[in-house]
């Protein structure tokens, strides 16, 4: 059906939507814990890969982009309602946890999970 | 601004549960470098690669069963060499209690059952640290504790879950306390004099909890009358487009 609307709609929703290659994704990104200041806490691990989302939501949001329903309309909104509602953003989908080795203020040691540390995949919304 | 210490930038979000919980974790700066590699240490970092990859992800098959695991190193220390072969140290452990969000499923002492000094050997355990008087105030560690599991050559584990819960539910300052008894193996021709106590790294508690707020799953699939409205009446869409 998705594809039935983009074929039939003139030129705006292909230009719009940019070179594939800008569409949001993932984007892998490493930090470490001393760029952050927290290295004097954090024993282990050394380096965190939180990565982020960008790029541009297209205008047919296909399913590969676990969009929600919203997501649709607000496109659609944009396009034939009002522009001045934004088109949907481009943020984390899932996540995952981190497990960090800490020393706390008071010198015990702490194995500890944190819950949604890590962006594993990408969503428009 | 990039750049900006991030405490800095911590204290402007102190809303933030993540940054709220750094902040009550994170020491000051003044705590330059991390402690010493002591036992203790060492053993956490074990634990650690025992339950997380190199990049910090959970690994699927660890077996800590909890999501926190804090180890507490005893305050005091006491020795008393008794007559004989025998040395014991009282060893006091503070149970803080943590923010409600944690429960304590499972609580071990890990102590080093084996120790060589100079040219002595001995072998050590824990029991209990009993009040004089006619009723003991706690039971025998048998009670509360299955059979020490030997996690290598140099550290024992033992359960004292139920000892350690009957203590964490009560008000007020807690101490767990133990006694850590040495005696000198047969053998040894002359009678270890022991004046000074034993560094504090042969015993520590490890305390295992639970986080009991978990992020609420939401709802994935599409509300049905949508998908009708995205499979069945999209010409509607067409429509409007054209």
């Amino acid at each position: 059906q998705a594809g039935g609307i983009t074929s039939g709609v003139p030129g705006p929703f292909r230009e719009h939507d940019g070179p594939k290659s800008n569409q949001c994704s993932l984007h892998p990104f490493q930090v470490s814990f001393r760029q952050l200041g927290w290295d004097h806490w954090i024993i282990a691990p050394h380096l965190y890969t939180p990565n982020y989302c960008k790029g541009v939501c297209p205008r047919v949001l296909h399913y590969g982009l676990n969009s929600p329903n919203h997501a649709v309309i607000q496109n659609l909104v944009n396009e034939l309602v009002d522009q001045s509602v934004p088109q949907p953003s481009c943020v984390p989908y899932k996540y995952i946890p981190i497990s960090i080795l800490l020393i706390e203020a008071n010198g015990s040691i702490m194995y500890k999970e944190y819950e949604d540390m890590i962006a594993q995949s990408c969503t428009c919304r | 601004k990039v750049g900006q210490p991030s405490n800095a930038l911590m204290a402007d979000a102190p809303s933030l549960p993540l940054i709220r919980e750094l902040l009550e974790e994170a020491p000051g700066k003044q705590q330059r470098k991390l402690p010493v590699l002591g036992h203790p240490l060492r053993y956490m970092l074990e634990l650690y690669q025992r339950s997380a990859d190199a990049r910090g992800h959970p690994r699927e098959n660890r077996t800590i069963g909890a999501t926190m695991v804090k180890l507490v190193r005893p305050l005091a220390n006491v020795a008393k060499p008794l007559r004989g072969s025998w040395h014991i140290q009282t060893l006091d452990f503070p149970l803080i209690p943590n923010r409600v969000a944690y429960q304590l499923v499972r609580a071990t002492v890990v102590y080093r059952h084996q120790l060589h000094l100079a040219r002595f050997h001995l072998s050590c355990h824990v029991k209990p640290w009993v009040q004089k008087g006619p009723t003991n105030q706690f039971p025998s560690l048998g009670t509360g504790s299955s059979k020490p599991s030997l996690l290598s050559k140099a550290w024992t584990e033992m359960d004292i879950t139920q000892h350690v819960q009957r203590l964490w539910n009560q008000k007020g300052h807690r101490v767990l306390r133990l006694r850590f008894m040495c005696q000198q193996q047969k053998g040894s021709e002359i009678e270890l004099q022991w004046h000074g106590t034993l560094s504090l790294d042969t015993a520590f508690l490890l305390l295992y909890f639970n986080d009991t707020h978990k992020s609420v799953q939401k709802a994935k699939l599409l509300p049905r009358v949508l998908e009708d409205f995205m499979e069945g009446d999209s010409s509607l869409l067409l429509r409007r487009a054209r």
